[in-house]
């Protein structure tokens, strides 16, 4: 693999990590880090970003990986849930 | 705002603080840490009484990387901190992670006052808001001029607390709830003893004993009570009780119980009691394996865990997870040592009770958990406990 394509893949393994120690996936992918679906990842990214103020792009881009780095609290982000839950009506 | 799980059932709360950072004086500590606590005074019926030498509602605590629970602290930057909601036990306590410098500013350093208020904001029940704007906005946005609770956060903790509530009281928990545990005044928890009976007793009643093991080995179910075990098969029949030291030759004679065990895939059989673990080959201790076992910390537990409570596999990912109070790990492919960011909290396993007695996946690939007389079944894919769980033990076992 080339160096960016390592660096890809260690951004989407630390997002998933992210994701997951935040609240933003739900079921055994919280413990797994394995996703059910692309699907699901991608709600996640984008309920991130949505909190973090950053335009909802649902990929790990420059700008999330900035905010991943940005110190915060520990506590999960109990929105999280709801965030998704609101995406996914608003889909329907 | 969002609120958390619980509220106080009372509005005057206690605080105490365990030690203190070495950033600052201690008395600059003192007065940031009380300054925070009185953002949430302001038109809320809450008032903070300093204790020191009981117990308090908010412990705080300054620490590094792990400090005994199942949230470890991650060096410099990133996570700076981190509270329960409130109950008993560690519920309301604060927790600092020492590796920040901490400042009494936001241009020199990470500002106390601010993170300790957001903190304290969890401690009084309050999740995070979406809001930049707000207190209880998850990330750190630092901070001038002279601070006052923004008003989304006062919206939430006056909707949790009122302007003048009367004092509440907890409701009884419901069975099968995370149940929390005491403390001890050095910060630490303790646990019930396990009820097994003692040396010289007869084999105790299956159906009615708390069960300190339990692993399938090649299809059987093994259940270790006290210094006694049953072997089940798939039919769960319960045999005639084995004396542990008379089949598993290797073990010292004077354990008085097994706490955990857990079948590798390479058949090899691994057995906890207290802080020592020992490998079993069939029923033989490994050659050369040390009689009086190896210390747990060879898997990277930390040297504070003196006894791991449940050993099982997850049908999920196939792994095995160590349960140790409220903290777990998960184990490596090899299961030869514990995964990098762990220990976490048991919580991820939302409605299994802690501490638990026992756990293991039956026949079937389900994961069940055992304290006390009761079992829960668990859902994986929904992460949480099934519906009309607990169930009691004797209802597991086909002769009870």
């Amino acid at each position: 693999a080339s160096r960016t394509e390592r660096k890809y893949r260690k951004l989407q393994s630390d997002t998933v990590k992210y994701l997951a120690q935040f609240g933003y996936l739900s079921g055994p992918s919280q413990e797994t880090q394995n996703l059910r679906s692309k699907e699901d990842l991608v709600r996640a990214i984008k309920s991130l970003q949505r909190a973090g103020g950053l335009p909802e792009t649902g990929v790990p881009d420059s700008r999330t990986e900035a905010l991943m780095k940005k110190p915060r609290c520990g506590n999960m982000d109990d929105f999280a849930q709801t965030g998704i839950d609101h995406f996914s009506r608003k889909k329907r | 705002f969002i609120p958390g799980t619980s509220t106080w059932p009372r509005t005057n709360l206690t605080f105490r603080f365990v030690n203190y950072t070495p950033d600052m004086p201690q008395a600059q500590t003192r007065k940031l840490i009380v300054d925070a606590l009185k953002v949430w005074t302001v038109s809320t019926p809450l008032t903070f009484t300093e204790v020191t030498d009981t117990m308090a509602d908010i412990m705080i605590l300054f620490a590094k990387k792990y400090h005994s629970d199942g949230h470890p602290f991650d060096g410099t930057g990133s996570v700076l901190a981190h509270a329960f909601f409130p109950g008993p036990g560690k519920g309301g306590d604060a927790h600092f992670d020492d590796d920040e410098n901490w400042s009494t500013n936001s241009s020199g350093g990470i500002d106390l006052l601010l993170v300790a208020a957001h903190e304290f904001g969890h401690a009084l029940g309050l999740g995070h808001s979406e809001k930049p704007s707000a207190l209880m906005y998850p990330w750190y946005m630092g901070f001038e001029g002279e601070f006052e609770l923004p008003h989304d956060d006062w919206q939430g903790i006056t909707n949790l607390y009122g302007t003048g509530i009367k004092d509440r009281t907890f409701p009884e928990r419901e069975k099968g709830k995370v149940k929390y545990k005491p403390n001890v005044p050095d910060g630490k928890p303790v646990y019930p003893e396990p009820t097994s009976p003692t040396a010289g007793d007869g084999p105790p009643d299956p159906c009615n004993s708390h069960i300190d093991a339990l692993t399938v080995i090649r299809t059987e179910i093994f259940l270790f009570i006290g210094k006694w075990f049953w072997r089940l098969g798939p039919q769960k029949l319960i045999n005639k009780p084995v004396e542990i030291h008379k089949f598993w030759y290797g073990l010292p004679k004077d354990l008085e119980r097994i706490d955990a065990v857990f079948e590798r895939p390479d058949n090899k059989i691994v057995f906890f009691s207290g802080d020592r673990f020992w490998v079993f080959n069939a029923n033989h201790l490994l050659s050369r394996f040390p009689v009086e076992g190896r210390p747990i910390t060879e898997f990277n537990i930390p040297a504070d865990v003196k006894k791991i409570d449940a050993a099982f596999q997850w049908s999920y990912n196939k792994r095995t997870y160590l349960v140790s109070g409220d903290m777990y790990w998960k184990m490596d492919e090899n299961n030869s040592f514990v995964e990098y960011d762990y220990p976490r909290d048991m919580g991820t396993w939302k409605g299994v009770p802690v501490p638990v007695d026992a756990a293991f996946m039956d026949q079937s690939g389900t994961t069940i958990f055992f304290q006390g007389l009761d079992y829960w079944q668990f859902y994986d894919m929904k992460m949480r406990v099934q519906r009309g769980y607990p169930r009691r033990i004797s209802h597991y076992w086909s002769q009870c």
